[in-house]
């Protein structure tokens, strides 16, 4: 998977 | 998504509808800096270039779509409508917005995680919202009188990035390769700015008075 990333936020 | 995001989120959207609702139902956008409405439109119209090519979920995208147009929407109407542009705060409004837009991008063209257009302009989004508030906060001190939605407008805001910085805080220790320097930095300094503005709120608030802001 994806490593989770601030980017996901808005 | 955690509780403290889907807060963050929540009061961030809070913040546009009293807006909205104060030009809507006064027809008025006095103590409203126009500067900082347009610098939320660049930063949001920045980031969400990856509306174009990535998809994360439906919530996503939909406040996405939703913090874009709202941001043009309130800018169309302080500058072209014409009754609310009749109440703009022009004379009070004189922050040189375009230099925290400069500023901010050759911040981005130094610290960013990739030499990519997009990741570029996600850095620059970051730190010009870091500073979008600036314009805001200077018309409040300049007008000294604070109408009850503006003072809830400015609130709702800085309750958003208080909400993100718990989500970060959270995030770090549930996620692992949590990428969060360049955001949680900015977080922290547009964070810090409001905080002369929520002691003043919160006094008028303790003491049931209006909110002032002293020069």
């Amino acid at each position: 998977a994806e490593p989770s990333s601030v980017k996901d936020e808005l | 998504m955690n509780i403290f995001r889907l807060a963050g989120d929540m009061t961030h959207l809070m913040s546009i509808l009293v807006l909205l609702l104060k030009i809507y139902a006064t027809k008025s956008c006095s103590g409203i800096s126009l500067k900082t409405q347009e610098l939320y439109a660049v930063v949001f119209l920045a980031r969400y270039l990856d509306l174009l090519t990535d998809f994360f979920s439906l919530y996503n995208t939909v406040m996405k779509v939703v913090f874009i147009v709202s941001s043009l929407a309130i800018v169309w109407c302080m500058r072209y409508h014409r009754a609310v542009r009749r109440t703009y705060d022009r004379e009070l409004d004189t922050f040189r917005h375009y230099f925290l837009i400069l500023g901010s991008f050759v911040l981005a063209l130094i610290f960013h995680e990739k030499f990519t257009v997009r990741e570029i302009f996600w850095a620059f989004s970051i730190y010009l919202e870091a500073v979008a508030i600036l314009p805001q906060l200077v018309l409040l001190q300049r007008s000294g009188n604070v109408d009850n939605l503006t003072g809830q407008y400015v609130f709702f805001l800085g309750a958003y990035r208080g909400f993100y910085i718990l989500n970060w805080i959270y995030r770090y220790f549930t996620e692992a390769h949590f990428g969060r320097w360049i955001a949680s930095i900015s977080g922290l300094v547009q964070t810090a700015l409001y905080a002369d503005f929520f002691y003043y709120y919160f006094l008028s608030w303790k003491n049931n008075a209006k909110l002032k802001l002293p020069a």
